[in-house]
């Protein structure tokens, strides 16, 4: 543990509590993308599946254990008190609703979950089921954040605390990244392409972002998208 | 590598 990853949790985790305060305190999850949502959600549950028989520390077990109750929670509020606020129109993928009119995960299926699956397979770290499913964790959790991306880019505009939701959650990954390159040159055996690979797209992702964010920090003006 | 080494970040 070094402080880089811890301020790197303690940002994810705050994520979770920013984004829940600000649900109940609005009565509303306009702007929040059900589809990360759940996305992270499959992530914490195929990466976590060592809950069960293997144990690091009790940190990580209760910060695993948060990880997923949260966001349970937060999906759940999304299905049922929250759901007439849902902005479905503005999480569509392209693609989604094209199959037969209905099944509307399929642009998020054949574009994120089974592409992330068939890249498990082929690159992890032994070829059994716990690990391809802990590759897959790896792999979509880089990506799951995209729908919710792609919803600010069609509204264009955020609310405040959605806004600083994905900041923290960028800035958690960010955070990771400098951990491992203290790592790397603190611990002996410590070498692992495949999250470093996965850990620096998925930060890219994020640098659009925190471009325009920093932008409306700086001249104190309203977030805005351009296009 | 054992499991513990290669998967105790979260």
């Amino acid at each position: 543990m070094n402080i880089f990853r811890l301020s790197g949790d303690m940002l994810h985790l705050i994520s979770f509590l920013v984004l829940m305060y600000r649900m109940r305190g609005q009565r509303s999850c306009r702007g929040v993308s059900l589809k990360s949502q759940i996305l992270f959600l499959i992530v914490f549950c195929c990466r976590y599946l060592d809950l069960f028989f293997s144990f690091v520390s009790l940190y990580n077990t209760m910060m695993k254990i948060f990880f997923i109750s949260a966001t349970a929670t937060i999906v759940y509020w999304m299905l049922t008190k929250y759901r007439s606020s849902y902005d479905m129109d503005n999480d569509k993928l392209h693609g989604d609703g094209s199959f037969m009119g209905h099944l509307p995960p399929h642009g998020v299926l054949g574009y994120i979950i089974v592409p992330c699956f068939l890249l498990a397979l082929i690159w992890n770290e032994g070829f059994e089921a716990f690990e391809i499913l802990w590759a897959f964790s790896i792999y979509l959790e880089a990506v799951a954040i995209l729908p919710q991306l792609f919803m600010l880019q069609k509204t264009k505009e955020g609310e405040a605390f959605t806004l600083l939701y994905i900041f923290c959650v960028g800035a958690y990954r960010g955070l990771y990244i400098i951990n491992w390159i203290y790592r790397y040159f603190t611990e002996k055996h410590y070498w692992q392409p495949l999250v470093w690979v996965s850990g620096v797209v998925q930060t890219l992702l994020y640098a659009d972002f925190f471009y325009y964010y920093w932008i409306a920090l700086r001249d104190g003006a309203k977030f805005q998208l351009p296009g | 590598k054992s499991l513990l080494e290669s998967h105790d970040e979260l």
